[in-house]
């Protein structure tokens, strides 16, 4: 699962 | 990572890299903006808190640091070492009118009201036109230097291989996230006119300039 509150880009 | 999220970076990172050695170089910054690197200066300050949050990689890590390091740089050389050089009266794009409407939508629309998100939501909604402060002074001016117009070319690639990078971690992921994407395509929009002139002026060897 992935999370958009990770923000795992710059 | 996919190959449009590298690339993007990298050119990220490339722009970055030509503005500041073109302003240690030739000892000037005419013709640059100072205000949109300010504004850049905050988005990646508001956008990077995150660094003593939330660990991704030890390259998310590290490009976080060379980007706002560098950007902190730009706004230095600008207003503090080659503050002569600088254009003054042609940079005079009033940046509160970014500033607060970002802001405002910040607070409306956001992935969820905390402190973190609501400043990282900023950065997003800032950057996709933090730099109209730029073109307006290209325009005003009606020219830009050739390496200027790289600059500008590779900073306006960066958001346009996101959103290939996008596409891609949508259907292979199902990734997906709104704030990015919208504002990824109205920042790409907004180079749309320089990409044009750059591709068709500064590529055959000439300078850019607009039509009178």
């Amino acid at each position: 699962e992935y999370n958009v509150y990770d923000h795992d880009e710059l | 990572m996919n190959v449009f999220r590298f690339l993007g970076d990298l050119s990220h990172l490339v722009a970055i890299v030509i503005l500041l050695l073109k302003i240690w170089k030739t000892r000037s910054c005419s013709g640059i903006s100072g205000r949109s690197q300010i504004l850049f200066a905050i988005v990646f300050t508001t956008r990077y808190l995150d660094l003593f949050s939330n660990f991704i990689s030890v390259y998310n890590t590290s490009m976080k640091i060379v980007y706002i390091t560098c950007s902190y740089a730009t706004v230095y050389l600008i207003y503090g070492k080659f503050k002569a050089t600088y254009d003054f009266n042609h940079d005079t794009f009033r940046i509160e009118f970014l500033l607060v409407p970002s802001a405002i939508l910040a607070f409306l629309v956001n992935h969820d009201f905390s402190p973190l998100e609501i400043l990282w939501t900023f950065s997003i909604y800032l950057e996709s036109v933090a730099i109209l402060p730029q073109l307006f002074l290209v325009s005003k001016t009606g020219e830009a230097e050739t390496i200027t117009s790289h600059y500008l070319f590779a900073l306006g690639s960066y958001r346009l291989l996101y959103l290939l990078n996008w596409l891609w971690r949508y259907f292979s992921q199902g990734f997906y996230d709104l704030i990015a994407l919208l504002s990824g395509i109205l920042q790409t929009v907004l180079y749309c006119d320089f990409f044009y002139l750059y591709i068709s002026k500064v590529l055959k060897g000439k300078k850019l300039s607009l039509p009178a």
